[in-house]
């Protein structure tokens, strides 16, 4: 555990925080992709499975399960919660997220590290997992405009992401037998994905000033 | 050479 990878997870934690106050709090799920949050749940889910078989530290086992318990309460709020339900709107939140799945179940099934059924369900959900914030980013696009608390939801992501990518430069010259190339891959796509997103939340966050972020 | 990391990550 280094301190890179450390804050990584809590930055992924506080994601969770801010989205689940603002949907909870705010009784309102305008601006949140639940294709995304579905996305995140299928990702968790298949990659998790080896909760039943693998330990490394309580640390993983209780943030796996957290993981998949935040990511299911998000989900569920959303799509049968009164009122969070009918503040969604499926005409916005319309990105064709089997053309997500489908390739990325095809990847995980072709491209993997040792052709196991669980290294198969593990890959796809390291590929889907690195696109999986895409309806979120193309609704944002298409509203414009972006609140203060969901801008923050997707900062924290996106720096959960960048904290990973320099633990695993941090790991690669640090260990010995540290090598992994799918997930440096599909990690480092994941991350370029925040890139245009970044730029439009530090133009508006600076000086201070909590202007809700205008993306073009 | 370096080998294949174990799944020690989220």
């Amino acid at each position: 555990m280094n301190i890179f990878r450390f804050l990584g997870d809590m930055s992924h934690i506080l994601s969770f925080v801010i989205l689940l106050l603002k949907i909870t709090q705010g009784k309102s799920a305008a601006g949140i992709s639940l294709r995304t949050q579905e996305l995140y749940m299928i990702v968790f889910c298949s990659r998790y499975l080896d909760l039943f078989w693998n330990f490394s530290s309580l640390y993983n086992s209780f943030l796996k399960v957290v993981f998949i318990a935040c990511s299911s309460a998000i989900v569920y709020i959303i799509r049968f919660k009164s009122p969070q339900k009918d503040t969604w709107n499926p005409e916005l939140d319309n990105f064709p997220i089997q053309y997500l799945i489908g390739p990325c179940a095809v990847a995980g099934l072709l491209i993997n590290q040792d052709w196991t059924p669980f290294e198969m369900i593990w890959a796809f959900s390291i590929y889907l997992e690195a696109v999986a914030i895409l309806p979120q980013l193309f609704l944002l696009q298409k509203q414009g405009e972006v609140e203060n608390l969901t801008s923050h939801y997707v900062a924290a992501l996106g720096a959960y992401r960048g904290l990973y990518l320099m633990n695993w430069v941090y790991r690669y010259f640090t260990e010995d037998d540290y090598l992994q190339r799918i997930v440096w891959f599909a990690g480092t796509v994941q991350t370029g994905l925040y890139i245009d997103f970044f730029y439009h939340y530090y133009q508006s966050k600076r000086g201070g000033l909590s202007r809700p972020v205008k993306l073009p | 050479k370096k080998k294949k990391a174990g799944k020690d990550e989220l």
